[in-house]
């Protein structure tokens, strides 16, 4: 953009199309723009440089007004519960979780609520192996919610400071799967009054529109807490969660970098505006 | 739906009398805002309406007397034509065992897709293989072998701490003593833009061969569908596309921009966990679903 001699539209629609390219979608890349050009006429900008600037600002307003951070709660368990479609990195996410709350000195749990899918319980038995942590799991095709009773009361007996969920990966317009997991939702509420203490959506950076879908049902379903965008070591931009943010007020507090259990990011707004124009 | 609102824009047109080039740019600009929608990269939109316009423009849709469905029917017969004729031929080698490999982003749904093929395939009457080359991700071979259980389809495995160069070339050997007339390799997940990871494949392809290299790809992929699936293309060839997770509600515009970008045909669609979840690749039904 400092290529570019003046403000024109040319110039609007390029930036227009950047965010459209970073997936925000057409409808929230428009909003961001019209805004942007009264700003514009207000400011009787003249820079393209200055318009960019400003362009940045008007992104990063949207994650202003946030709870950022995991919640922690009184009592202990905190219960932390992962959500999400298939092949999002749920699994994979807990196990730097997991790394991450142990490296700040806590007891943690995790629980192998994956009950269906082949292999999932010793992909999650891996990590805990992996993270030094203690893992609670049941047979393969038991009830997902025995598991997280359980694992509950296991946390409960054991004085674990956290205790972090893993659920199986099911696409949001599935009726029954959505039905089981509010069953699960409504089993660790039961438990533990207030928990889960955070809900968490796990959204694939590489993900196109059908996100905005994501989060709405996942919303309806379990009431969200936050996202955990995954996969940004990629050359997605994860422009999508500005919609989400802005739509649902679900905001993101971690991003997923790689595979190892290091990878595991604070969302950082100025970070995530920067990389949507470099 | 686009066509409610082309109805809607045209009978508007129509009360200020004949049609201009600006009024189908303004028709043109629905078109777009629908594929955008439905995740086709913002570049193939592009072409793909200026190519439209072309078509409209030829046939005078202004002295139509229907032209919302016209230029409907023009978008929907320029897209099945774009996505190619419904083709999921496998190449087979003249001389088994065939090679087949399947590569792709990490999540897509490969391991999946390689019991899925491996199902179809035996289904017909071949004798199938599967190849745990993925010795990255934890319990990704014990993954495979309980879909092979499952199936009873044999898994060729040399654990976790081989290269993966290697195990590929055992499971060739394998499948001949076996008497497999088809091998499939699952391969790890790896980011197009992971050079070590990206040179592996190029290393596996070297040595064995495959006769048919298939990009998985996850249909709710975004803009990058196209970077991606080029990269692909370009650093270790592929030979077709597989499309997973068609039975949710992604719009699926990956399809027209897998397409449109490497010119390779998508050959099956993935529409849910089971293992016969697997379908032929129906481009008008694809077409359907992106315009919504
Ligand atoms: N590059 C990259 N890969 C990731 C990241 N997070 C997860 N993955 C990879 O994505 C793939 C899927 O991760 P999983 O943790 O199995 O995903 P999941 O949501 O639990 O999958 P299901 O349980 O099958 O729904 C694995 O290959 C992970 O290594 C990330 O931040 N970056
Ligand atoms: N609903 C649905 N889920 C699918 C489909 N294909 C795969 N999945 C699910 O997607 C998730 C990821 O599938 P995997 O086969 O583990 O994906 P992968 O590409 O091998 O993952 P990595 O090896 O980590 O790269 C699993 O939960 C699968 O059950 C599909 O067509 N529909
Ligand atoms: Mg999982
Ligand atoms: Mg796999």
């Amino acid at each position: 953009f400092s290529m570019r001699k003046k403000i024109d539209e040319e110039l609007w629609e390029e930036l227009e199309e950047v965010l459209i390219c970073s997936d925000m979608g057409v409808h929230t890349s428009n909003m961001i723009i019209e805004d942007l050009k009264k700003k514009a006429r207000e400011l009787k900008i003249k820079e393209p440089e200055q318009l960019v600037e400003h362009l940045k600002e008007r992104i990063k307003e949207c994650f202003s007004n946030r709870e950022l951070g995991l919640f922690t709660a009184e009592n202990k368990p905190t219960i932390y519960l992962m959500v999400g479609v298939n092949g999002s990195g749920k699994t994979t996410t807990i196990g730097k979780l997991a790394r991450r709350l142990k490296n700040s000195g806590n007891k943690v749990i995790i629980a192998a609520g994956d009950t269906f899918r082949a292999a999932a319980i010793e992909q999650l038995d891996v990590w805990a192996q992996r993270v030094g942590v203690e893992i609670i799991k049941n047979k393969q095709g038991s009830d997902p919610a025995s598991v997280c009773f359980d694992a509950i009361q296991a946390s409960k007996a054991r004085g674990a400071d956290y205790l972090i969920i893993d659920t199986a990966g099911r696409l949001q317009t599935k009726y029954n799967l959505m039905n089981e997991l509010k069953k699960i939702g409504k089993i660790i509420s039961r438990e533990v009054s207030d928990a889960p203490h955070e809900t968490l959506l796990v959204l694939d950076a590489t993900t196109g529109q059908n996100s905005l879908s994501q989060a709405k049902l996942f919303n309806d379903t379990v009431s969200l807490t936050g996202i955990v965008l995954t996969k940004l070591d990629g050359t997605a931009k994860g422009g999508m969660i500005v919609a989400i943010e802005n739509e649902l007020g679900v905001p993101v507090k971690l991003v997923g970098v790689g595979e190892t259990m290091e990878d595991l990011q604070d969302f950082d707004p100025q970070a995530f505006t920067d990389a949507l124009f470099s | 739906s686009l066509g409610e609102k082309l109805q809607g824009i045209f009978k508007n047109l129509k009360r200020k009398g004949k049609l201009k080039e600006q009024d189908v740019d303004s028709v043109l600009r629905e078109v777009r805002l629908a594929l955008l929608e439905a995740d086709v990269n913002l570049k193939v939109v592009k072409d793909f309406t200026k190519q439209v316009k072309e078509k409209a423009v030829g046939q005078e849709i202004w002295n139509s007397l229907t032209p919302a469905q016209l230029i409907i029917k023009i978008v929907k017969d320029q897209l099945t034509e774009l996505m190619g004729s419904a083709n999921s031929k496998l190449t087979f080698a003249p001389q088994p065992p065939t090679i087949l490999m399947l590569i792709g982003l990490q999540g897509s749904g490969k391991t999946t897709t390689v019991a899925k093929l491996s199902n179809y395939l035996k289904k017909q009457g071949r004798n199938p293989l599967m190849v745990a080359a993925d010795v990255y991700r934890p319990a990704a071979i014990h993954q495979l072998q309980v879909l092979g259980e499952q199936l009873k389809i044999p898994v060729f495995s040399m654990g976790d701490k081989q290269d993966p160069v290697n195990v590929c070339s055992g499971a060739v050997k394998k499948a001949v003593g076996l008497g497999c007339d088809v091998i499939i390799i699952d391969s790890a997940g790896r980011l197009h833009i992971d050079e070590d990871l990206m040179e592996e494949l190029k290393n596996i392809k070297l040595k064995v061969r495959p006769h048919e290299i298939l990009l998985v790809v996850d249909s709710m992929i975004g803009q990058e569908s196209v970077n991606v699936a080029k990269t692909f293309e370009d650093q270790v060839g592929i030979d077709g596309v597989i499309l997973t997770k068609m039975d949710g509600d992604a719009r699926g515009g990956a399809a027209l921009s897998v397409k449109a970008v490497t010119g390779k045909p998508i050959k099956f669609v993935g529409i849910g966990e089971k293992t016969d979840a697997l379908e032929p690749f129906y481009p008008e039904r694809i077409a359907s679903r992106i315009l919504g």
